[in-house]
């Protein structure tokens, strides 16, 4: 479902070039649960961000479901984005003064086909499966860093998309919350959802059935995990 | 070095009273080094922040350095707080339109009695602590997650503080940056920085030679580590 030829990705900051990403050619199919692992600054977010269709690489394909991303126009951008995919943040990017229930009724705004039925209900039910039924009416300021985490993730389920892309989804969380987070993954994984995690926890990475490892903007290592 | 007797903290939401510290009472001599870990939600954050002088409880005295917090007037607070502490956020709270030595660089402005020495060379240094060397003039926003917590990590340490908050300082870091992250801290305890680090990371915690455990807004477990 995803496959991308040769990515590449820089910044010129100046006179020095940051390389992020260097010829990253990754392939997944329908119905995988991988972890992406690899040091602070070794790219992780940066192919996820352009996985996701929210960058664009400096050279390279990206081929989506069969179609190459590059070849979209731009008014096709978001609403192909926001129909394929469910993003979990690294840094959450909830709507400050909107309360988590109205942030998690976000992306079925953008629902006109009314896949999903009702979206408070559906935002209600998300939201409860993160364990924050007792936190719908908070603001994101009136929530712990691991509250604000679980609304992302959340935020990220509601619209049922084919393809989860999950940035460090628990690093603000306790070790048991943690795996419950996993659990979730693994459930709608098995209900037909491509699930890919970056993830920084080994215990994470062990519930997912491949783990690529990234260094220095490259792919490193790319293994199936033993059951 | 701090005290805390029967301190709670509530926010009133609508009808609902929600009890983020529930009567805590907590002491620390200086020179610990202690590991506050509890599920999300449990007031590890509001605790810190309050011993940070961040945040006043509802109820309940904090005594630090021998004096009650509450009689501190209006105009002594920040000084005295920036003085004492060196705070790593949950959410970092990085400037976002300051480069990352210049971010690094901010709490030496309050450092009038120049106890530090030139500003821009312990920023440097602190950058350079933490593996940031060669990233010191991206803006926050050209930096990765990991990157960004420890432009934050750098930032509480430059002007040598009595006392370290940090709040889940290697959330977003691999666990060899954070094993750098910890034997930091184990270095700057050894020399006289008494250090309370919040973590859902047993491997962080392990590193510490206290740990608190903390759960629905009390402290639930206190122990020393066994070396
Ligand atoms: N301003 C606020 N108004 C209402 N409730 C709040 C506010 N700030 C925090 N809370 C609530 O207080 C509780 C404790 O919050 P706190 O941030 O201390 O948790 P924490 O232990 O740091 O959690 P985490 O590990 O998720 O960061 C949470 O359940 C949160 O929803
Ligand atoms: N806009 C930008 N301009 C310049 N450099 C950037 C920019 N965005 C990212 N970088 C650099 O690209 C590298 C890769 O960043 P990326 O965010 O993908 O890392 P990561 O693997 O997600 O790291 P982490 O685990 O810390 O989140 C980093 O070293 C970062 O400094
Ligand atoms: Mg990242
Ligand atoms: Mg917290």
């Amino acid at each position: 479902v995803i496959e991308t030829r040769r990515l590449t990705k820089s910044y010129q900051m100046g006179e020095t070039i940051v390389h992020a990403l260097r010829d990253v050619d990754f392939m997944v199919e329908t119905e995988e649960l991988i972890a992406v692992m690899g040091a602070s600054g070794s790219g992780k977010s940066t192919l996820l961000n352009i996985l996701g269709c929210l960058d664009k690489p400096s050279s390279g394909e990206y081929i989506l479901e069969g179609k190459p991303v590059s070849e979209l126009g731009k008014k096709e951008y978001a609403p192909f984005r926001n129909e394929k995919f469910g993003f979990v943040f690294q840094s959450f990017n909830l709507l400050p003064r909107t309360s988590a229930l109205e942030n998690v009724e976000l992306p079925l705004v953008y629902d006109r086909a009314g896949r999903v039925g009702k979206p408070r209900r559906a935002a209600e039910e998300a939201l409860r499966r993160v364990g924050l039924g007792d936190r719908m009416h908070h603001m994101p300021n009136q929530l712990s860093g691991g509250e604000q985490q679980r609304v992302a993730i959340a935020r990220a389920l509601v619209n049922n998309p084919a393809i989860i892309l999950a940035d460090e989804p628990t690093g603000n969380l306790d070790t048991s919350t943690s795996a419950d987070v996993m659990t979730l993954f693994q459930e709608l994984n098995r209900d037909g959802m491509t699930i890919i995690v970056v993830t920084h926890d080994p215990e994470i990475a062990e519930c997912a059935k491949r783990i690529v490892l990234m260094r220095d903007g490259r792919i490193h290592g790319d293994n199936q995990v033993s059951a």
